[in-house]
């Protein structure tokens, strides 16, 4: 399961 | 068609299937739920449902006007969201990237390129809560622009890596760049 830091790395659409 | 753009967000998931995000709109506390490699999170705003993997998160947001899909990748848990006090000179170091041993000083709101032959270089310093990062843009050759969100994160004393991820191509999907920080 997800823990510590994550970063936003692109969006998408 | 698939267009990508950068993306400005961070999250820390902490114990008891709570999170933190740290983005444009500011702070937001967030509750979660994994069933198998389904994710739900939820805010006051906005509810955000995807898949996880322990190297990707996927989601989207019920709140979009658009279906619009946001990739979130893991930090190596040695790196800390710690600001650069201003007045802090630097040196970058990255392989095959213009960036490379460019010098930046860091100031209250802004930060300053040292002498540099990258064309058309911008670069804005935004702080939100304890996440900094440089928004910058240059020239390409064949009239394309390279733009991206550098993600500052402390890795020791003197030493802070910068985690990006250019989009040069809107067509093309960014690959993930590691930029080392070196404090003068």
């Amino acid at each position: 399961q997800p823990s510590g830091t994550w970063v936003m790395a692109h969006i998408k659409a | 068609s698939v267009v990508y753009t950068p993306g400005l967000m961070v999250v820390q998931y902490e114990a008891n299937q709570t999170a933190k995000s740290y983005s444009w709109d500011g702070n937001e506390n967030w509750t979660w739920q994994l069933l198998e490699d389904s994710l739900l999170m939820f805010g006051k705003k906005d509810t955000l449902f995807g898949t996880y993997s322990p190297n990707a998160i996927l989601v989207s947001s019920t709140v979009d006007p658009v279906p619009t899909e946001y990739t979130f990748l893991k930090v190596d848990d040695k790196l800390e969201l710690e600001h650069l006090k201003p007045g802090t000179k630097t040196n970058l170091k990255i392989d095959d990237h213009p960036f490379d041993k460019l010098e930046l000083t860091f100031e209250q709101d802004t930060v300053l390129t040292g002498p540099n032959e990258i064309e058309g270089l911008e670069m804005y310093l935004t702080t939100i809560g304890p996440l900094q990062v440089i928004e910058y843009s240059f020239d390409k050759p064949l009239e394309k622009v390279e733009l991206g969100i550098i993600y500052l994160f402390r890795e020791r004393r003197r030493k802070y890596k910068g985690l990006f991820y250019p989009v040069v191509d809107d067509f093309r999907k960014p690959s993930s760049k590691e930029l080392e920080i070196s404090i003068k």
